[in-house]
């Protein structure tokens, strides 16, 4: 069973699960041609 | 037998709890990892492109930061004085290079849609660009296929190609959308 | 204890400018000629007068940075890219001034004062972090303080001469910084921990590109942390959304290591077994199934391989971890090596029980660390007295010795838990062609066909099928293994009732057996 302090653990690690990290959180801020995401067509080249 | 979980029995319970609840067994029998979004089959080293631990894909080439001179780097004060990106005054290899080097982004599109406009077709299975050359006579044309020369975009040298084609109209793709910002 | 008057109000007043300063630069983001009159202005504030200012003045301005970044992610009309815009405006701009005076403090040769003051920053960023934490709870934010670690690193990475001669320092700095703000110790801050862990610029750096690879000790640490961390959630059965999160990722960053650095996780592979739990089956796989890129593996399946003649059977693996420091308590150890020697204290086999089960993890019967520690030096004690007597480990050198005593002892006496436990240590030798991996073979292979009870022959037949009914990869000694167990008839395997008990199981038994024949 978890212990005590495994269980605050947990709500610490679920809240934090509801702000992932985002991609462009470890990367220079690109203010010219920032990351814009977007799912392209499957049949575009994708690598 | 052993009657606890540390026998036949307990893998036993596991093996078929996996054909009603997988979620209770996700640890024992584990997943496949080759559909984590790492090729474990390149020959090259996988973390100089890890997208990190949530990432389904390694990163894009235009994810990959590099260092250049602090110089280079545009910030939010010069921003609005530099022109904005107008791909309607890039010529055509500019074009291509966006497409090529901004897969999954909205850049990718926005190229497409204006090599588009400049009457290239993006043929979906061949996986490449494709245009009538000048003046070239086809040498079949029906309702739904034609058949003659045409430039293709190669990738590999960078430049267009003549070639034959026998080009399906419903395997080239329509005008792309820019959907959302 | 408090700060001095004005200190609040000037270190914000500073910290504003140089945000400003930094984001108008007319060309790019070269700040250099900002930073040189900042500093001007720094000294004439008084900031630099003491070690105990500079201190305040950075725990301040962490504190005001991280205030405004709250402030934005509860301002509505702020979100998404435009959010994290405005945050990074503020955070990079206060990493850069940091990376600026690690850089230029002290003179270009003296790396001392440069380090102490990156010690001293990211010691003081992690106090904020742990405090934040504390007081917000579920509101804290791991985004502000990830920003900060990962691009302070990042600027202290660029290839600049003055920091490359710093770069082992900075790498040390960082590892000490990620193994305080551990899981354990900062759960709310652990997605954003093991992205920093496993930054592709991070990892490069720990394992590929620092000389002597003097980063990999440091980086083992640090996914002990993890596992250590992870472990209380894995052992249970059923995986919450969030530990599901955690796992998934630590899964891909493994694979990443497996792919890019396989003689890291040979190396590293005994402390994670110690810190896995038994269930985890497919990330210790995973683990185990490292092997260094020299290697050819000879195909499992190829009938009638002959393991003995392999040439790699006679070289031990590279073992970095002092394990037979971890038998503990000293008497206990005397007691061992007196009976390995002389088989004697016959009461020492009559006490191993008790000891291996002084366990002072909670809901731990067993002490997991010590047995793995025991089965390995008896293990490599045994290949040695093997050797001493210019003979080869083999289904009869390793017989009737003081150290198949201890484990054919360990077999009989230990209870079902016990005994899986132990065999679990035995398994987790078996893996690429080494001696280890051949002894240990032998060994299990051995305890099957001595064993005095059939539930000895099922646990160790569990043990073993439980680590081949998992999805890859499979560690090449543990595949040999099975095989031998199954094809030589010397072991009436098939005999046996626990292999008929079930029509899965002996489906499974039957799917294995068609692929190896």
């Amino acid at each position: 069973p978890l212990q005590k302090e495994h269980q605050s653990q947990f709500q610490m690690m679920e809240s934090a699960f509801y702000h992932m990290p985002q991609p462009s959180d470890s990367e220079r801020l690109r203010t010219y041609l920032p990351r814009n995401q977007c799912s392209t067509p499957v049949y575009y080249i994708q690598q | 037998m052993v009657n606890d979980q540390f026998g036949i029995v307990g893998l036993l319970t596991f093996i078929r709890a996996a054909e009603t609840d997988p979620n209770l067994v996700s640890l024992a029998l584990g997943q496949d990892l080759t559909a984590l979004g790492l090729n474990l089959n390149s020959p090259d080293n996988l973390y100089p492109t890890f997208g990190g631990p949530w990432a389904d894909q390694p990163c894009r080439p235009q994810d990959l930061d590099f260092h250049v001179p602090p110089e280079y780097l545009i910030n939010t004060a010069i921003r609005d004085k530099l022109a904005c990106v107008k791909l309607n005054r890039y010529k055509e290899d500019l074009l291509f290079f966006m497409f090529y080097n901004n897969v999954g982004d909205v850049l990718q599109i926005a190229a497409a849609s204006e090599l588009y406009s400049r009457e290239w077709r993006y043929h979906m299975e061949e996986k490449v660009w494709i245009t009538q050359v000048p003046g070239m006579v086809l040498m079949e044309k029906t309702s739904t296929y034609e058949r003659g020369m045409y430039y293709f975009f190669d990738v590999q040298n960078w430049r267009k190609v003549a070639k034959e084609f026998y080009l399906d109209y419903s395997k080239l793709e329509g005008r792309p959308i820019i959907q959302g910002s | 204890y408090e700060d001095p008057p004005g200190l609040v109000e000037k270190t914000d007043f500073l910290i504003r400018d140089w945000i400003s300063v930094y984001n108008s630069q007319p060309t790019g983001r070269d700040s250099t000629k900002a930073f040189s009159l900042f500093v001007h202005q720094m000294n004439c504030q008084g900031i630099l007068k003491t070690d105990d200012l500079i201190t305040r003045f950075f725990r301040l301005s962490t504190q005001l940075c991280v205030e405004s970044v709250y402030r934005n992610m509860s301002d509505q009309n702020l979100t998404g890219n435009h959010l994290r815009v405005k945050c990074f405006n503020t955070l990079d701009a206060f990493v850069r001034l940091v990376a600026l005076l690690v850089k230029h403090s002290g003179d270009s040769t003296n790396s001392t004062t440069k380090i102490h003051l990156l010690n001293k920053v990211l010691g003081i960023v992690a106090g904020c972090l742990l405090q934040d934490h504390e007081q917000r709870g579920t509101e804290f934010q791991q985004f502000p303080y990830h920003r900060i670690f990962i691009m302070l690193f990042l600027e202290l990475n660029v290839p600049e001469p003055v920091l490359e001669t710093i770069n082992m320092h900075v790498l040390t700095a960082y590892c000490h910084t990620l193994h305080i703000l551990r899981p354990s110790k900062a759960a709310g801050f652990c997605y954003a921990w093991l992205e920093l862990v496993s930054h592709r610029v991070f990892m490069g750096r720990m394992l590929a590109s620092t000389p002597q690879q003097k980063g990999w000790a440091m980086y083992a640490q640090l996914l002990i942390d993890l596992f250590k961390y992870l472990a209380p959630f894995l052992r249970n059965a059923e995986l919450a959304k969030p530990v599901t999160m955690l796992y998934k990722g630590t899964l891909r960053v493994l694979l990443v290591l497996l792919h890019d650095f396989p003689e890291f996780l040979c190396d590293y592979h005994y402390g994670f077994c110690d810190v896995i739990p038994p269930n985890c089956i497919q990330m210790r796989n995973l683990i185990l199934s490292a092997f260094p890129r020299n290697m050819r593996l000879p195909d499992p399946f190829t009938p009638n391989l002959k393991v003995d003649i392999l040439q790699e059977i006679a070289f031990g693996p590279r073992v970095l971890n002092n394990f037979s420091s971890m038998i503990t308590p000293i008497t206990f150890k005397k007691d061992l090596d007196s009976y390995l020697k002389l088989r004697a204290p016959v009461t020492f086999l009559s006490e191993l029980r008790s000891n291996l089960q002084v366990s002072n993890e909670p809901g731990m019967r067993y002490n997991i660390p010590l047995m793995n520690a025991l089965v390995l030096y008896v293990g490599t004690q045994a290949i040695g007295f093997i050797r001493g007597k210019t003979l080869t480990p083999n289904m009869q050198t390793i017989a009737h010795s003081s150290h198949m005593d201890i484990f054919q002892n360990l077999a009989v006496d230990l209870d079902t838990e016990g005994r899986y436990l132990f065999l679990n240590s035995i398994a987790n030798q078996l893996r690429y062609p080494n001696s280890h991996t051949h002894y240990f073979s032998c060994t299990l292979l051995y305890l099957f066909a001595e064993a005095n009870t059939e539930a000895i022959q099922e646990q160790i037949t569990r043990v073993l099928l439980e680590r081949l009914i998992v999805n890859r990869p499979h560690p090449w000694g543990l595949l040999i293994t099975f095989i031998e167990l199954i094809k030589n008839p010397n072991y009436k395997f098939w005999n046996h009732e626990f292999v008929h008990c079930a029509s899965e199981i002996e489906k499974l038994f039957e799917s294995v057996a068609r692929s190896c024949f």
